[in-house]
């Protein structure tokens, strides 16, 4: 068995169905699901209860396709659910692919009972087992007869929750780590409102102040905090301050911030604001081009992606990424649409925080991500973090 | 390109975005879909034939189309980084 990178620190777990599967009655779902939480807590300390109005540890949501996180899933056959580690959020929720014709044996289609069990364990913090025997097998095996959890799994749900263990408490969540997102009701996540200042307001302090997009324009940084943009040369040196609107001949004179920026390669500079963007031929919107500006959906990005929050190339491949809560796009060439098997899950960019402010590449080529008054340096190799990071963002400017 | 070439060069493209999917590749890879050298190509392919119950003859042979066509967990497969380092090390 092999460990996950969390566990639960209560043995007493929640757990709420979504919606179900149209494949059969509700009712045989939810025994099957029960059945399934069941297999864990033989031997173990580990009790499942049933929440029907606040929000569980474990979600059980079937979807098909796009679903809001960024594991898509990938029509009949070949993966079938996924499930993520205990955590606050998404943390511990179980995730059924809908286009499975999902049954109640493994001779009749895909067997829940045996899916969810295997989800199960990755949400108690299991990871997959090399051993074919296991439940915690990657790949479906179909099952006949009664099923118990064979040896290899309850070693390894022993060996995080033991038989008597005591309650632990989730230790403090070091900086530059992962920030896992708070859920809402209806299952979907919320962020917490930027911090720009809103109209009325002077210009604030760029060296203590959240940045909501930044990009380098022709070897000088733009940098964008509410209605308010600075320019930057290659010395990082803070000029003054410039209404966004007073410059960047039309945009809407009303837009409270640029959420996110990027230059094209042939020159064209591409604004994000809210669920729209604008494109822009220097310091002059494209001719021809709606002032409301474009629906993002015109990349291909799903309807319910209300905020671009960073947009940024990568100099590893000269692509540009579009990054919104804990998902990420890869645009084509033209940068016109997104790559087909998009979004994708943040945590790819180990160690960069959710959701960032900004994040782009310097002129250095290196890739930097922004989340509050921190910043982290990308490591593109290791595909991590620098160690050392994050870092205030007033040591990055040179004038803070 | 003839169509085996062809199909050859599609089950190639299609493995490596498997092993990267699925956590066989690290680095860049994982995003880029580009590998850094054929050895780690092989090294990966290893690895997954390994997890499979295969020969580990580290090229796409159909036993290992077969086994990516077979329904699974979307989760990576953690062991998949152990295995390799378990393989570098035994070689060295």
């Amino acid at each position: 068995f092999i460990p996950g990178t969390s566990t639960w620190p209560r043995t007493n777990l929640t757990f709420r169905f979504v919606n179900y599967t149209p494949d059969m009655p509700q009712a045989q779902t939810r025994k099957l699901i029960v059945d399934a939480l069941k297999v864990w807590t033989v031997s173990t300390p580990l009790t499942f209860t049933e929440v029907t109005d606040t929000m569980a540890d474990i979600m059980i949501l079937f979807a098909k396709k796009y679903h809001s996180d960024g594991h898509p899933f990938d029509g009949t056959g070949s993966v079938l659910a996924h499930a993520f580690f205990p955590g606050p959020g998404k943390g511990g929720d179980a995730h059924f692919d809908d286009d499975e014709n999902w049954s109640t044996n493994s001779s009749g289609g895909i067997d829940l009972l045996l899916v969810a069990a295997h989800e199960f364990g990755h949400a108690l913090g299991l990871g997959h087992s090399e051993k074919p025997s296991a439940l915690m097998y990657p790949w479906y095996m179909g099952f006949e007869g009664e099923f118990e959890l064979p040896h290899d799994d309850w070693q390894g749900i022993t060996n995080l929750y033991g038989t008597g263990i005591k309650d632990r408490t989730f230790p403090e969540r070091e900086k530059g780590k992962v920030k896992y997102k708070p859920n809402v009701p209806d299952g979907k996540p919320v962020y917490p409102e930027p911090t720009s200042p809103t109209a009325g307001d002077g210009p604030p302090d760029p060296c203590n102040s959240h940045i909501d997009a930044l990009t380098v324009i022709r070897t000088e940084i733009f940098l964008f905090i509410g209605k308010w943009f600075w320019r930057l040369g290659p010395q990082k040196l803070i000029n003054k301050p410039v209404e966004i609107h007073k410059f960047w001949y039309g945009l809407p004179k009303d837009l409270e911030r640029i959420d996110a920026v990027f230059e094209r390669p042939d020159n064209k500079i591409v604004f994000f604001s809210g669920d729209r963007f604008w494109v822009f031929n220097a310091n002059h919107l494209l001719s021809r081009f709606p002032v409301e500006g474009r629906p993002i959906t015109e990349f291909n990005i799903p309807a319910d992606v209300k905020k671009i929050d960073a947009a940024f190339q990568w100099s590893y491949n000269k692509r540009t990424y579009l990054v919104s809560g804990d998902m990420y796009w890869k645009m084509d060439e033209n940068n016109s649409f997104v790559e087909y098997d998009y979004p994708r899950d943040m945590g790819t960019w180990k160690g960069v925080p959710v959701p960032v402010d900004a994040a782009f590449m310097d002129q250095s080529g290196t890739t930097i991500f922004f989340q509050g008054l921190d910043y982290w340096q990308f490591y593109d190799m290791k595909m991590r973090v620098q160690r050392g990071y994050p870092r205030r963002i007033s040591h990055y400017w040179s004038q803070c | 390109a003839s169509r085996t070439e062809r199909k050859y060069r599609k089950l190639q493209s299609d493995t490596v975005k498997y092993l990267a999917q699925f956590g066989y590749l690290s680095g860049p890879s994982q995003e880029t879909q580009n590998l850094r050298s054929k050895e780690d190509l092989v090294r990966a392919i290893k690895s997954l034939q390994r997890a499979g119950g295969l020969p580990e003859t580290g090229v796409p042979d159909s036993r290992t189309e077969a086994l990516m066509k077979k329904p699974r967990c979307g989760n990576m497969d953690d062991f998949a980084q152990t295995g390799i380092d378990h393989f570098s090390r035994k070689k060295r």
